[in-house]
């Protein structure tokens, strides 16, 4: 084989840390690399191959694009497994919305795990933001339902819901987060108009898993990618991309309230083959 | 599918009567490509696919009446002992003492203090919970909630220097004469010098038995360097897996113990106190191999 290709056997070794150390997983991995040789010329450098590859993995990825809302109060409701960095995204969120000019309101529905309400009710405090929860043990669906009537009284919108972190593989609280959704799309036509699923950049292939059932059972609009600050490159992104085309729309990149920004393919894929 | 692969292999080799080297070669790689799909680092798992391969081409193996199951059992015992010691649990020597649970954000260490709290109160210990992640909103009410509910003193003050805290916190400790100190800390990334070197200085003040670095099951290639890093500021004594009971194949222990050979304490099965579950390396090898 290393006679038959252009590059040598240990460029082409080379090729594959970068993209498995990067978490793109075994399989994206071979085939990127199969879709690659037979793009190159006999005598193509390695230079040539990295233009090439970042070609490759760029088509993967959909078109940049940010939040689709209209008829306010619009509803994004922010899911994932535990600990991705949900509520922190929200936070961030609301204050570069804030400095857009909106009025959005922090909605509380994670109404099960200890103090989390606590937590996005201290990010609205310190904003100086509107918040709504209700108490621990409580029905997460009223709290929606309560959070859309606020929103539509006081001409506040997005409205940005918070929930509980989840397993994608519990089946009764991935159902719990479907009835959070039924009850929106009652109180409102058209809600949410999104729906985000927050990724931690850390994660390994089991990202991809997360997005496959998060997405089957909600229609996921979009992504965030938190934890971006981390050296981790997040290559199930593009595996994630290419089965179901979902867009990253915002990548976290620390722990304060301005650590947002919009997502740029171009950005991610430099840094991914840096 | 990458599991299903690795199974048509497993036939194909217990199905074989006589096994060449090739064979064990073919095998490997396909063994090779489940590790890597269950995000063990790509040096870990050369490594290992290295000792497999030169215990499995050895004469005894290739010419045993089942040789495809003797490379399928090598293949086992070599991971099994990779991840071992065999089984869990943190023992403390001497009393009083202390246990910091350190690692990356969202990683499970304020819910695992509760959990550990709990079992050592199980034990007779007189625990004391002690909050010293004095950035993130509401870690300190996280953690005087799940205490409140286990019935476990807990010390958790805002408003001073994370120095000043740590101070207090451990006068408080001597002064209520507690067995045991379960010290939360804040979140941190592995290449923040600052926040390592903050948390080193709780590990000097405190001294602890175990310091135990905390890790989420679905964490991908920067295990690796989180492992080597932990260490090189902390040398950690043991490790946590978190969030097992998702579907996360949990290759990021291999890679720590690869690079550092801590041993591996408890699983976290679930967000709920009673959630930790002694650590089985063979239970843990069965789930990487898919
Ligand atoms: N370094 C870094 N840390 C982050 C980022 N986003 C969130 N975090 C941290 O990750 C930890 C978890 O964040 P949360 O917002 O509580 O995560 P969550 O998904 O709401 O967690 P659960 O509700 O418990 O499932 C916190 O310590 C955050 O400060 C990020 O972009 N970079
Ligand atoms: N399913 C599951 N969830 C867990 C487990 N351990 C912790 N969690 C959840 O993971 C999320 C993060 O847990 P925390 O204890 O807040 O994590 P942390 O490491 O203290 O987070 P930071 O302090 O922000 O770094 C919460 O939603 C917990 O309930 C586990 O073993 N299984
Ligand atoms: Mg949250
Ligand atoms: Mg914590």
């Amino acid at each position: 084989i290393a006679r038959r290709t252009p590059l040598s056997s240990s460029q082409w070794e080379e090729l594959q840390v970068l993209l498995l150390e990067g978490d793109l997983g075994p399989e994206l991995a071979e085939q990127s690399l199969e879709n690659l040789k037979a793009s190159l010329e006999r005598d193509a450098t390695l230079e040539m191959a990295l233009a090439n590859l970042r070609a490759i993995l760029l088509s993967l990825l959909p078109a940049d694009e940010g939040l689709r809302l209209v008829n306010p109060p619009a509803a994004i409701l922010f899911v994932g497994v535990n600990g991705t960095g949900k509520t922190t995204s929200i936070a961030k969120l609301a204050h570069s919305m804030r400095e857009q000019g909106r009025r959005p309101l922090l909605v509380g529905a994670d109404t099960f795990r200890a103090a989390a309400g606590e937590q996005l009710q201290q990010w609205a405090t310190r904003l100086g933001l509107p918040f709504i929860g209700h108490e621990i043990g409580g029905d997460p669906s009223a709290v929606v339902f309560d959070a859309m009537e606020m929103a539509a009284s006081r001409g506040l919108d997005p409205v940005l819901i918070d929930t509980a972190g989840r397993q994608h593989t519990t089946h009764n609280l991935m159902e719990e987060l479907k009835k959070i959704k039924r009850v929106l799309g009652k109180k409102k036509a058209g809600e949410p108009q999104e729906v985000l699923l927050v990724l931690d950049a850390n994660a390994g292939m089991n990202a991809i898993a997360q997005a496959q059932v998060f997405h089957e059972t909600l229609g996921v609009t979009g992504l965030i990618l938190a934890k971006f600050d981390s050296p981790a490159r997040a290559g199930f992104l593009f595996s994630i991309a290419r089965q179901w085309q979902l867009p990253t729309k915002f990548v976290g990149v620390g722990e304060k309230a301005e650590n947002i920004r919009p997502f740029s393919a171009v950005e991610f894929l430099d840094q991914f083959l840096s | 599918n990458l599991s299903q692969r690795f199974q048509d292999i497993i036939k194909k080799l217990t199905g074989k009567g006589k096994l060449s080297v090739e064979d064990v070669d073919a095998a490997l790689k396909e063994v090779r490509i489940a590790l890597l799909a269950a995000d063990v680092h790509l040096s870990a798992v050369k490594a290992f696919s290295q000792n497999v391969r030169e215990k499995a081409v050895a004469r005894e193996i290739l010419e045993s009446l089942t040789p495809g199951q003797q490379v399928v059992k090598v293949v086992r015992d070599e991971l099994t002992e990779m991840l071992g010691p065999g089984t869990g649990g943190i023992t403390v020597s001497s009393y009083p003492n202390s246990l910091m649970l350190v690692g990356l954000q969202g990683s499970g260490k304020t819910t695992t203090c509760a959990k550990l709290a709990r079992i050592f109160k199980k034990k007779g210990k007189s625990v004391l919970l002690v909050g010293l992640d004095l950035k993130r909103p509401a870690a300190l009410d996280q953690l005087k909630y799940l205490a409140k509910q286990e019935g476990i003193p807990c010390f958790a003050e805002q408003g001073a220097g994370a120095q000043a805290t740590t101070q207090k916190a451990q006068e408080y400790f001597r002064a209520h004469h507690f067995d045991l100190a379960i010290l939360d800390t804040a979140g941190r990334l592995h290449t923040d010098s600052d926040l390592m070197a903050e948390v080193k200085a709780v590990q000097d003040t405190f001294r602890p038995a175990e310091s135990i670095l905390v890790l989420d099951a679905t964490t991908g290639h920067v295990a690796l360097s989180v492992a080597e890093e932990f260490k090189r500021w902390l040398d950690y004594d043991s490790i946590i897996l978190t969030k097992m009971d998702g579907d996360a194949r949990g290759g990021a222990a291999l890679s720590c113990r690869y690079v550092t050979a801590k041993p591996i304490r408890y699983f976290g099965i679930g967000e709920k106190t009673d959630d930790l579950e002694p650590f089985y390396a063979e239970r843990l090898a069965s789930r990487i191999l898919g």
